[in-house]
């Protein structure tokens, strides 16, 4: 564990804490993508199978099942609870365009053609392009609630830190994913641009508006 | 198996 991993993880954390609140607390999930969560619950779930049959440490159990949990809750809450807020007009980004290419991908590129790893690798590429289909909802609004765009910055830094922590162990354990990286560099990539937004924008106390 | 993809990663 490396001082980058680990503030990634919290920055994941973080993210998913403050979606969960957000919903919880203003009994409304407008402006958010449920397909999006919908992609995240799958990442957990089929990238952490192995939760009860491969014990890594308490810190690495606990997490996994906070993930698991509070991915869970926010599907539950946006298609069930607060259903009544969804705004399934401006979530249209076609799910499957991502989730089909990324089920075909995963059989073709993995590092071992077993059940478990070509789901870890199935979530590893999912994970990548999940948070299309908020990143597009907020192009269709043309704008963002200011703790939504805490919640993509949070959710964005999370892998930019981890690419951070891949470098680290390269460098210090000799270690290193090419699938993992790779990935996560589209996925840091596929943030830029809202980057920028909420740099010049939401830091300077200005609401994220796009120009529509 | 730990591999080339560590599983300790989240």
């Amino acid at each position: 564990m490396n001082v980058f991993r680990l503030t990634g993880d919290l920055s994941h954390l973080v993210a998913i804490i403050l979606l969960l609140l957000k919903i919880w607390k203003t009994r409304s999930c407008a402006g958010i993508s449920g397909k999006s969560q919908v992609m995240f619950a799958l990442v957990f779930t089929t990238r952490y199978l192995d939760l009860f049959t491969n014990f890594i440490s308490p810190y690495n159990s606990v997490m996994k099942v906070i993930y698991l949990g509070c991915s869970y809750a926010t599907v539950y809450m946006i298609y069930m609870k607060f259903k009544a807020s969804y705004d399934g007009n401006h979530d249209t980004f076609r799910a499957e365009f991502l989730i089909i290419p990324v089920g075909g991908l995963a059989f073709l590129v993995n590092h071992e053609f077993t059940p478990l790893e070509i789901l870890w690798t199935f979530s590893i590429y999912l994970e990548s392009v999940a948070i299309l289909p908020q990143l597009f909802m907020i192009t269709k609004t043309g704008e963002a609630e200011t703790i939504t765009t805490h919640y993509l910055f949070a959710l964005g830094l999370y892998r930019a830190l981890y690419l951070i922590n891949w470098i680290w162990r390269y460098y210090f354990e000799g270690f290193f994913d090419l699938i993992a990286i790779v990935a996560g560099c589209v996925q840091t990539i596929l943030y830029c641009d809202f980057f920028y937004l909420y740099i010049t924008k939401v830091l300077h106390g200005k609401k994220l508006s796009l120009p529509a | 198996k730990n591999g080339p993809k560590a599983k300790d990663e989240l």
